[in-house]
């Protein structure tokens, strides 16, 4: 495994903190999007269907619980937790993201790797993650300001995404058969998505100020 | 037939 690659893998797991942190200290979950944390949660029980048939090694086996657990454990909060519920913008989350599971649903049916129920599943979780984030981004995009943990909740997300494409790049030119351009392209969009975000985050950090992202 | 690539990403 590259540095790139478990840089990745860090600020995955430091923006999944971030945001448990956010919501178990301010008992709140203003300006996050349930249905992105819904998606995210579709997404790791998909991909990783393949946790008891392949073993690759002891870090990837324990990453997969706690992504799993730990978005089962944020939605669950979001709507059962009673203080947390309150705070949750309702009004503002109404991008439809049964649409999307849909289209990356019929997309992992035409696009895959292998027709296999493990295969279609995989593919549909890659293609799901890319435009997850969406709702998240719209939601905030239609709050206007946002506070300092959501905001770097999604600059650890984004940079999570920036990371793995350097470790693919870095694989692509150190290993012999790197063939996975389902994941490449999809993260490449994925990526993409961000980059709006991005622009204001660096904005705001290099003037000092609140990030406010414009209507 | 092409080999499927192993998923030893998160």
């Amino acid at each position: 495994m590259n540095a790139f690659r478990l840089a990745g893998d860090i600020t995955h797991l430091i923006s999944i903190l971030v945001l448990l942190l956010k919501i178990y200290a301010t008992k709140s979950c203003s300006g996050i999007s349930l249905k992105t944390q819904e998606l995210y949660a579709v997404v790791f029980l998909a991909r990783y269907l393949d946790l008891f048939t392949d073993f690759i090694s002891v870090y990837n086996s324990v990453m997969k619980v706690v992504f799993i657990l730990s978005s089962v454990a944020i939605v669950w909060c979001m709507r059962r937790h009673r203080a947390v519920k309150r705070s949750y913008d309702k009004e503002l989350d109404t991008f439809r993201h049964y649409y999307l599971v849909g289209a990356c649903f019929v997309f992992a049916l035409l696009v895959h790797e292998k027709f296999t129920f493990q295969e279609v599943f995989w593919a549909f979780s890659i293609y799901l993650e890319a435009v997850a984030i969406i709702p998240q981004l719209v939601l905030l995009q239609r709050s206007g300001n946002v506070d300092n943990l959501t905001g770097q909740y999604v600059f650890f997300l984004g940079a999570y995404r920036a990371l793995y494409i350097l470790n693919w790049i870095y694989r692509y030119f150190t290993e012999a058969k790197f063939s996975r351009w389902i994941a490449c392209i999809s993260g490449l969009v994925q990526t993409a998505l961000y980059a709006d975000f991005f622009y204001y985050y660096f904005l705001s950090w290099k003037n000092n100020a609140k990030l406010n992202l414009p209507a | 037939g092409r080999v499927v690539t192993e998923h030893d990403e998160l």
